[in-house]
């Protein structure tokens, strides 16, 4: 797997020259810019999704701990209600 | 698509969010 | 083999800082020809942010995923909990022949809504 590792590392260098390598004619053609410019204006609206994203995470990780809170403290409550049982 | 994976996850999470709210106070009124 | 092993070794190490020149060398030729304008990047750096992208969000869904099985398991507990609770307490009304205040209409709701 040592091997497979190092190949799969080889290979994703050389994946990413190769798509360097088709934006290096980017500058000729001006339709292309403009399709730069969309993706980095694309890039900036997925980058504010995933802010929001990010604090609906943080936002259920509080519900998480409150609801396992609740969870211990009715499991106190069942216990007392079979002792007086 | 990445756009579109990150928007239904965001909905699915948010109603999961509410979800847990409302439980979260439903149980709370019980419990009183 | 031990001399095989150095040599291949060695031959990896050389692709992969031939590879590194070849990237940076590219980097520059690109940034070189195309300078950053107002308002618009130079490809190389559309590249590195478009795959920052894509990791942030992969993060991001890995922290999403076990806190909202989690969440399911958690709120299934107290369900079960709640349910147990119930009975034994009824259990107990009859035992002492005590009478509880009926639910109010709120807690009503609230128990149809978690049934």
């Amino acid at each position: 797997s040592d091997l497979e590792q190092l190949c799969s590392y080889v290979n994703e260098k050389i994946g990413n020259i190769k798509k360097i390598m088709s934006l290096r004619n980017l500058g000729q053609e001006p339709a292309l810019k403009t399709t730069l410019s969309k993706i980095g204006d694309e890039i900036i609206v997925v980058n504010e999704l995933l802010n929001k994203f990010e604090l609906e995470i943080q936002y259920q990780e509080q519900t998480n701990n409150s609801l396992k809170e609740l969870c211990e403290s009715l499991e106190e409550d069942f216990k007392d209600v079979e002792h007086l049982k | 698509t990445l756009k579109d994976d990150i928007n239904s996850l965001l909905d699915k999470t948010r109603l999961e969010n509410q979800e847990s709210t409302d439980f979260l106070k439903a149980t709370k009124i019980l419990m009183k | 083999m031990e001399a095989e092993v150095d040599k291949l070794e060695l031959m990896f190490q050389k692709a992969d800082s031939d590879l590194d020149y070849i990237q940076h060398r590219l980097e520059y030729e690109i940034k070189t020809n195309h300078p950053d304008t107002s308002g618009e990047k130079n490809p190389v750096i559309v590249l590195k942010e478009l795959s920052a992208v894509k990791s942030r969000y992969q993060s991001l869904y890995a922290r999403f995923k076990p806190i909202s099985i989690e969440q399911k398991e958690t709120k299934n507990r107290i369900c079960a909990t709640l349910k147990k609770t119930m009975t034994v307490i009824k259990e107990l009304q009859k035992q002492t022949d005590l009478e509880l205040p009926p639910l109010t209409e709120e807690e009503k709701t609230v128990t149809e809504q978690l049934k």
